[in-house]
């Protein structure tokens, strides 16, 4: 059964591509198949995997609004470790399909049917962009899996209740196999904000909170620069390995 | 004459609601009266200045939306030093406003009436949600000045050109009275990639780069987190010294 991973998160910054690529790549690298879809209109998961779209070229717009078949847009990277990798590409048209989608009948699981008619991957990892509009609503539609990066800072709290909110509204009418992790991220051990805001996850989040926290670390802007994931761009950092523990605990979940 | 910026960038996380909130309170502690506006449904600027909501409060989504005056809305912060600030808050009722509002007639120039409506204040500052919809397209077609904070990474770069594009485009129809400054945030000096990307900055915006640039300063997540500008928690940071730069630089610009 093919394993769907929303990375969602309306606060901005707080390293859902950065998770979203790290985590598609690191399972390309196992051997599973993969396919990474790009439902930025910034398309920063594009650009990290060092996929430069052409104009003209499709992208996850041309599927969503125009109904195109996923296999129509989507591209290898240039990695050759993550042969098994396919990413759906975005660019800044998609920032159309936010209106143009709402408010057709059922615009909410356009994506979801698109990813039923493929031949199965092993996972499909979709990268939200930093809004709780028409693209995350069918990113949490088609998955069986929201993971939630998290910066421990003060905003970060509250602006989990509104995407809680929405995550329940989608269990209850489309999605019941929903599930959710909540993943601390861009952590400073030296911060006693961060401290804190852990500590307050622990207890809110007791169930969903990810066994990993992943803490600052500059090669995993380096490796962006370059267009590379940090498991091939520096495998032996700490981020890499914080990712993969990550990786092997979503493997470990089972199904979703 | 009114001077309206617009904070913006649909860059999640690169410190416009930091920017707006201390741009508009180091504003007002030197006695000039300012109105912000919190334009993003996350109400961050409204938590950053310890403003708490009640329910059943008006926010900016009943101006924008509802058709009410900005004074039944705004408030004032707990802070005594802020006397001459007023700011409107923002809730998550907000995320509709992009629905509901986009379409209409003018759809674009709601904001922009509504300031003009009231009383004359010397600035008003609009802290933008990240996303180039509609809350954004209002607080650039009511600006005469757009701040945009450009964290110095590598999605930084090619992120800027869809809202430069847009801001080409209200310039045109809406609004040729509109400057943009590009102001570098979060920036640390002992990385590499900061220095280059400072640099394309540099030569790209020569114009509109701020003389100003904001390294990374912890004062400023435990200012939020306390609920307080940087200006009233830590007046002698060095976060604080180079806000209060750039609102010199601001107040320099003459007219907008
Ligand atoms: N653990 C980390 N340590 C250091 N830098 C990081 C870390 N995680 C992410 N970053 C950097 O922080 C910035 C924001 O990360 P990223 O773009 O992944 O966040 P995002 O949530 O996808 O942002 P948006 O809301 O704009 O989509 C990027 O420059 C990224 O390289
Ligand atoms: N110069 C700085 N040094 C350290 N931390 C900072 C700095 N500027 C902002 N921050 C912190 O970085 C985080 C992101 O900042 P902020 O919320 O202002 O960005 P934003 O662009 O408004 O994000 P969003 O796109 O979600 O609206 C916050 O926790 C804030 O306190
Ligand atoms: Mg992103
Ligand atoms: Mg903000």
């Amino acid at each position: 059964v093919t394993r769907v991973i929303a990375v969602s998160n309306q606060k901005g910054g707080v390293a859902k591509t950065t998770t979203a690529l790290t985590v598609a790549s690191q399972l390309a690298k196992l051997g599973q198949s993969v396919l990474a879809i790009d439902l930025d209109p910034q398309g920063n998961m594009t650009l990290g995997l060092g996929v430069t779209p052409k104009p003209g070229d499709l992208t996850i717009y041309d599927t969503l609004v125009d109904d195109r078949p996923l296999e129509a847009a989507w591209v290898s990277t240039p990695h050759e470790k993550l042969s098994t990798l396919k990413l759906v590409p975005a660019n800044r048209k998609l920032a159309r399909a936010e209106r143009e989608l709402y408010g057709q009948v059922g615009f909410d699981a356009i994506l979801k049917e698109k990813i039923e008619e493929v031949e199965p991957f092993d996972w499909v990892v979709l990268d939200c962009p930093p809004s709780l509009g028409v693209l995350t609503m069918n990113a949490l539609v088609a998955s069986n899996r929201v993971l939630v990066p998290v910066q421990c800072e003060f905003f970060s709290i509250s602006g989990l209740a509104s995407l809680l909110d929405l995550v329940k509204v989608v269990q209850k009418r489309r999605n019941p196999g929903l599930s959710l992790s909540v993943l601390p991220t861009l952590y400073d051990r030296r911060n006693g904000i961060c401290r804190g805001v852990l500590k307050e996850l622990k207890s809110r989040f007791s169930k969903q909170l990810s066994g990993v926290v992943i803490d600052v670390d500059t090669r995993l802007r380096e490796a962006a620069a370059k267009g590379r994931p940090i498991s091939l761009f520096a495998p032996r950092s700490r981020a890499s390995k914080q990712y993969g523990n990550l990786t092997k605990e979503l493997m470990s979940h089972g199904e979703g």
